[in-house]
């Protein structure tokens, strides 16, 4: 059902119309609503599907919450900017499988990645411009946006990395010598 | 540390004064580009008569052949680091974009950030970028056929007709979904935008790729919506982001390959979930 939903919004925006932006402005709304609607449904069933592929934890009945962030593009996430330890799964929907660089906004001054290797990843953190800061309705806190290099997700396939804060107490334990 | 040049060890980007990205390959010996941003103004008829009509949603019809250049008062910035050099430009207070560069990419990703646009003025703006490189196009352009083949596209020609253009600008324009590109056969270059999302474009010089990026225009162009391409949020006009990828490489097979690979790559990218673990260490997670 959640599925057909989607089809038949993508099937209205191939109107030529949605395409070229020539529909009146309260239809423009209407395109909007039907697909951001459409696309809440689909990250609930892309969640299911990517719970299904997960290990079961037996211990515990509480559900792994994935969130989409739809507004990416203007650098704003309520879930990397709110939470301090997230886990970034990446899901490739393409039949070749896929390096990319990771772009997430953040509050944070410093973070760590971490594959499920338990390699740790080169990061970079770079300010997001005030131009972006300023657009109009954006409800952002973040100031930076954390980079990262995910290597080969596999084709039609996911990978995640599992992203920490940190803070200033986790860096001096981390300068410790490491003992044998 | 307060540098005014990035591009990692392929380029050499910086800005001039009139707020102008220039770019120089190092590794590509006389592959020169700037990239700027300007507008055009929209034409404001009263729709009676043919040559009366407005721009608008249905038709881009400036009022005039050249597009305006803006008034540079922005300021530059770089940031340098492991993964990416970024130069994050303004133009204006409404103008502004991001040039990337990745460590381990040959593309130039330019993150655009137009609006909303100022009409104060009672005059209908949209906005272009423009890419300028020292290639010799002949004429000649090639966008995609809806993601699909490349066609052909030659300046002020049609290929079954002979064609006088009474509007030199518009009737240049053609759609881009995916992928617009010069190329210069006397030296075997050839220069590729990438878009991500559909947008018009064109080659109004010979080496020259012109792509629009924003429209805000006051009057309705009689063609059935009834509404001028005025579109407002919070009260003000439409803010709207978006990245090309600026790809230099030989006109070879292998390398329309990497274009090709390079265009699918962007338009597929990977769907983004955040899962929040407050209190999962790392080694429970795993």
């Amino acid at each position: 059902e959640k599925i057909n939903k989607f089809r038949e919004a993508m099937g209205i925006m191939q109107h030529h119309d949605a395409v070229t932006g020539t529909e009146k402005q309260h239809v423009a709304n209407d395109y909007s609503r039907i697909l951001s609607n459409s696309m809440r449904d689909g990250n609930k069933l892309s969640a299911d599907a990517l719970r299904n592929m997960m290990k079961k934890d037996e211990n515990t009945e509480k559900k792994v919450e994935f969130h989409s962030c739809l507004q990416l593009n203007i650098s704003s996430c309520e879930h990397t900017e709110n939470n301090k330890n997230f886990v970034v799964t990446l899901y490739n929907p393409g039949s070749q499988p896929l390096s990319t660089y990771v772009r997430l906004p953040v509050k944070g001054a410093s973070y760590r990645v971490k594959d499920y290797l338990g390699m740790e990843l080169v990061t970079q953190l770079v300010p997001i411009p005030a131009t972006v800061s300023k657009i109009p309705g954006r409800q952002s806190s973040a100031v930076f946006d954390l980079v990262f290099l995910a290597l080969s997700i596999p084709a039609l396939g996911y990978q995640s990395f599992y992203i920490s804060e940190k803070t200033q107490e986790s860096e001096i334990q981390s300068d410790e010598p490491v003992n044998d | 540390e307060s540098v005014s040049f990035m591009g990692g060890d392929t380029y050499d980007i910086s800005v001039d004064t009139s707020g102008r990205v220039v770019l120089q390959s190092i590794e590509k010996e006389g592959i020169r580009m700037t990239q700027s941003f300007q507008f055009y103004k929209g034409a404001a008829g009263n729709n009676m008569v043919f040559s009366n009509r407005s721009s608008g949603a249905y038709i881009f019809r400036p009022n005039v052949t050249r597009a305006v250049d803006f008034n540079y008062n922005g300021n530059v910035q770089i940031f340098k680091g492991p993964l990416v050099e970024e130069l994050h430009l303004t133009v204006n207070e409404w103008v502004s974009e991001v040039v990337r560069i990745y460590n381990g990419e040959d593309r130039i990703e330019f993150n655009w950030l137009v609006g909303p646009i100022d009409v104060n003025d009672k005059i209908g703006k949209e906005i272009i970028t423009k890419y300028t490189t020292n290639l010799e196009s002949n004429g000649q352009f090639y966008t995609d056929s809806n993601g699909r083949e490349m066609l052909k596209r030659e300046r002020n020609k049609r290929p079954t007709w002979n064609l006088h253009l009474q509007e030199p600008v518009a009737g240049n324009y053609y759609p881009v979904t995916t992928k617009i590109v010069v190329r210069d056969e006397k030296r075997k270059l050839r220069l590729a935008a990438l878009t991500d999302r559909a947008q018009g474009g064109t080659s109004l010089e010979d080496g020259e790729i012109e792509l629009m990026v924003h429209r805000r225009l006051l009057k309705d162009d009689a063609f059935g919506v009834e509404e001028a391409l005025n579109e407002t949020a919070y009260g003000i006009g439409l803010v709207s982001r978006g990245e090309h990828s600026i790809i230099f490489g030989s006109d070879s097979d292998e390398f329309r390959l990497h274009e090709k690979t390079e265009a699918t790559r962007l338009a597929l990218r990977p769907w983004v979930f955040i899962s929040p673990v407050e209190n999962i260490s790392y080694d429970e997670w795993k």
